[in-house]
């Protein structure tokens, strides 16, 4: 296992999307025709008949990303955009997340241990990615490291 | 790139949970107690003070799953638990998602195109996954293996 980490990110929200086919066809679409690439889309369930769509992009891009998902915002009647400049993507590399649920248990234990809030959760099989503060970083990388040498 | 499928899942979403440090780590600790390992973890950014945190199980660890959220719900006191059973995981694997931003645009575009609406999205930097309802799963993934053959 591996800690990565990551500051160069900023994350971008769309809020409140309309939780039909073809919305996330269209934002992303956008998105692709201006040349931003997301590193980590998340979409959980919906709530009534909205839905929030999240996504990293690289800093450099959040400008651009902003002014994307604004004009879908209007487009769709979305509720609104977030976004937050001031993070950091930590992920456990190689980790057997889908086989050994002790590995989620044991990478949220620890950041708790260190007071550090998870913003945004995101796993496949084999990695597991977790969206802390800025200011939480380094911190939570160092403990993740001791952890999980 | 392959087109991976899996219908033995069933996705758990825990609703309305505190966003504060320590609530994941007694989520996925309790479940892990029960050797109850996740698929694939899902938390997008929050709403007011709290936030949702989905993931996927085997269905043969769906009972267990909605147990070990009940109880959590009333400790931490959340709004509630909700589970599908009737869905379709897919995942486009070995796309380099963060590096071209025409991939994420095609998949979503490929399941618009097919009428299928997508409960939930999580990706990251080579992999992109979605999940679907079971019944525009075959539909979904003979689609998806023809535009990334
Ligand atoms: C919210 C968005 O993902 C929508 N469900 C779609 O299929 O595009
Ligand atoms: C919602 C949950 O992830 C919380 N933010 C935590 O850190 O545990």
């Amino acid at each position: 296992m591996k800690v990565v980490s990551d500051s160069e990110v900023a994350k971008v929200a769309v809020l409140g999307v309309p939780d039909t086919p073809g919305i996330a066809a269209s934002l992303f679409s956008a998105l692709a025709d201006r040349g931003v690439a997301a590193e980590m889309i998340v979409q959980s369930v919906m709530r009534g008949q909205v839905n929030d769509i999240a996504f990293l992009v690289c800093k450099e891009h959040l400008g651009e990303a902003i002014d994307v998902c604004r004009r879908a915002v209007r487009q769709m009647g979305a509720q609104g955009v977030a976004f937050d400049a001031e993070i950091g993507k930590i992920t456990l590399e190689g980790a057997d997340v889908a086989g050994d649920p002790g590995i989620p248990a044991r990478m949220f234990s620890v950041l708790a241990g260190e007071s550090v809030n998870i913003d945004m959760i995101s796993s496949t099989e084999m990695n597991i990615t977790c969206v802390v503060s800025l200011i939480d970083s380094v911190r939570a990388v160092k403990a993740l490291e001791r952890a999980f040498p």
